[in-house]
């Protein structure tokens, strides 16, 4: 009985997932492997191509016949390359404000997580978003680029190195991560409950009442153990390699808010979405 | 700790979807 109990938690926070992240690893894949009925997505990998393509970041659905449509930029202005390098950070912060949304959706539907102390909620997702956000990005990467815009849009990993610093720096540690974390190759239903782990993390600074916390952990983690011998019979000490990844996550998530400081100083236009801001504040 | 995430309570005590 017990271990049906886990199937359960583990179908539950499945079917969760599914319903509060529009692009699962198993689309992203497809897209990426060009193996879906779609159109292969539009590739950005220059400021020619960011241009063509930036009115469709964040849209959900390309409007095909503008897909080619011929630009008349011959060589991108300077000024013009600033102004289109702050637009598309921009559009990236506008994401991640919805992703969160996304995430704190997913973390309500974790059985017992809506009942533990409100202050320790906020504490367990302000600790928590940016390091699922880092791994939802992973499935969507590989090593040339990134699927953006619901995979609508792939960018290539040497133009987003080609911005101007700290834009340049910001996401050679994903792709590093991303790479390496690909290899354990958990499919959606694994990255569900990996999600709820993270979120229910008991050492989080600041936390009132830990005690609760830790036990919807533990057993969110017993489910994770069974489910991954389940899945991936042949891959030995997955559980251990998994979590090994949340001690790698946090110095990626500590990096990240520090570029984010920087680039506060530096972009005088620079405003920060209010959401990212609240999360980021006195975090590490 | 609510009073210095607004967005981020609200987000939680919405009922339906959260629009960001």
């Amino acid at each position: 009985p017990e271990a049906a109990d886990l199937r359960a938690l583990a179908k539950h926070l499945y079917e969760s997932y599914l319903k509060n992240f529009p692009l699962t690893k198993a689309k992203a894949r497809a897209i990426l492997s060009g193996k879906t009925s779609d159109n292969a997505p539009f590739v950005v990998h220059d400021m020619k191509s960011l241009l063509e393509g930036e009115q469709f970041i964040n849209c959900r659905q390309i409007p095909r016949q503008d897909h080619h449509r011929h630009l008349n930029v011959s060589s991108v202005q300077s000024d013009l390359q600033r102004e289109v390098e702050l637009r598309f950070f921009h559009s990236c912060q506008s994401r991640s404000a919805e992703a969160v949304s996304e995430v704190t959706e997913f973390a309500k539907s974790i059985p017992g997580f809506l009942n533990l102390d409100l202050n320790d909620q906020v504490t367990l997702l302000k600790y928590a978003v940016i390091e699922v956000l880092i791994i939802m990005m992973a499935p969507l990467m590989n090593k040339d680029g990134t699927l953006i815009s619901y995979g609508q849009i792939f960018m290539t990993r040497e133009f987003l190195k080609s911005l101007r610093k700290p834009f340049s720096d910001m996401m050679e540690p994903k792709f590093e991560f991303s790479v390496k974390f690909n290899m354990l190759e958990l499919d959606d239903t694994d990255m569900a409950l990996f999600f709820a782990v993270i979120i229910l993390s008991g050492d989080r600074p600041g936390l009132l009442n830990v005690k609760p916390i830790e036990d919807l952990q533990e057993n969110v983690l017993h489910s994770l153990e069974l489910h991954l011998k389940m899945n991936h019979p042949d891959s030995l000490h997955l559980f251990a390699k998994v979590l090994q990844k949340m001690t790698d996550l946090r110095q990626i998530v500590s990096d990240h808010v520090h570029f984010i400081q920087l680039l506060k100083e530096s972009e005088i236009n620079m405003c920060l979405h209010p959401l990212l801001q609240e999360i980021m504040k006195d975090l590490y | 700790l609510t009073e210095r995430h607004k967005i981020l309570h609200r987000l939680l005590q919405d009922s339906s979807p959260a629009d960001g």
